[in-house]
């Protein structure tokens, strides 16, 4: 069987709005070292990407790996009957059709449990590489998520440059263009305020920006996020949550014919 | 003009 339990709820709560705009099911698979999911959004231009790691939650079992055929809208709508301080503890038993969700109020006098029913989902994995990127860069999830937004206003892709001026993400549209240039800066005593571009080699690539702004729904879970940039790959966008793991978003740029 | 490329077109189908 599957069991575990994470006692900061909001946590499941924020990763499934995060993901559930750009992919509309997908395996969830569950191993003794955690929870993993990868799905593809239906046009294959983009992947999610996450892992949560079985020592991040407060409690974890699973006696065997299987895969949890999840429909991301439905989870969603029961997620949202937790509490924001709930505990969350989701089960399974072997190769079943439904997910159990219990919540537990902080102080314990609510309890209540809902059952997903579960999909079988024919996926598709993509094998992506650990390599070593032109361009990483932090910088705080919030600034992200303004340039984007942002961007978006003006013009439908982004040309994101990184040079050792730091790094620019370039639009335009009907109304006319819109340049932000974001310097390398560790002033801040908040180490979340930070940006920090670790340049190999200056790198330049187009993306459609409808991705990269649904890509920011993951804000709300963690501090800073991570760009990662190489000539001609997909950008990574990375979000880090907590101690539990992360979450991934892969985009294939445009290259001109 | 730009083109959206297939993720599947940089990483391999396992």
């Amino acid at each position: 069987m599957f069991e575990a339990k994470i006692s900061q709820g909001s946590v499941l709560k924020k990763l499934v709005e995060a993901l559930k705009e750009l992919v509309t099911e997908g395996n969830i698979d569950v191993s003794p070292s955690g929870m993993s999911l990868q799905a593809m959004d239906s046009s294959h231009v983009c992947l999610v990407s996450l892992v949560l790691r079985d020592d991040g939650f407060d409690h974890f079992r699973c006696d065997r790996n299987m895969p949890m055929g999840i429909h991301f809208a439905n989870f969603s709508k029961i997620l949202k009957c937790a509490g924001n301080d709930d505990a969350i503890t989701l089960k399974a038993e072997d190769n079943a059709d439904q997910l159990t969700l219990m919540f537990e109020s902080s102080n314990q006098d609510r309890i209540s449990d809902f059952d997903l029913k579960l999909m079988s989902i024919e996926s598709e994995h993509l094998g992506i590489p650990d390599q070593d990127y032109s361009a990483e860069i932090k910088m705080p999830a919030s600034e992200y998520q303004r340039i984007v937004r942002d961007l978006t206003s003006i013009g439908d892709t982004v040309l994101i440059s990184a040079t050792k001026e730091g790094i620019k993400f370039s639009t335009s549209g009907d109304v006319g263009t819109a340049n932000v240039t974001l310097r390398h800066n560790t002033t801040s005593e908040k180490q979340e305020e930070h940006t920090i571009i670790d340049l190999k080699e200056p790198v330049a690539l187009t993306f459609a920006l409808r991705y990269l702004k649904n890509f920011s729904n993951a804000t709300a879970l963690a501090p800073q996020v991570k760009l990662s940039l190489t000539k001609d790959l997909p950008i990574v966008v990375e979000y880090q949550v907590g101690e539990l793991g992360n979450i991934r978003f892969y985009l294939a740029p445009k290259i001109d014919d | 003009t730009p083109i959206q490329n297939d993720l599947c077109e940089f990483y391999a189908l396992l």
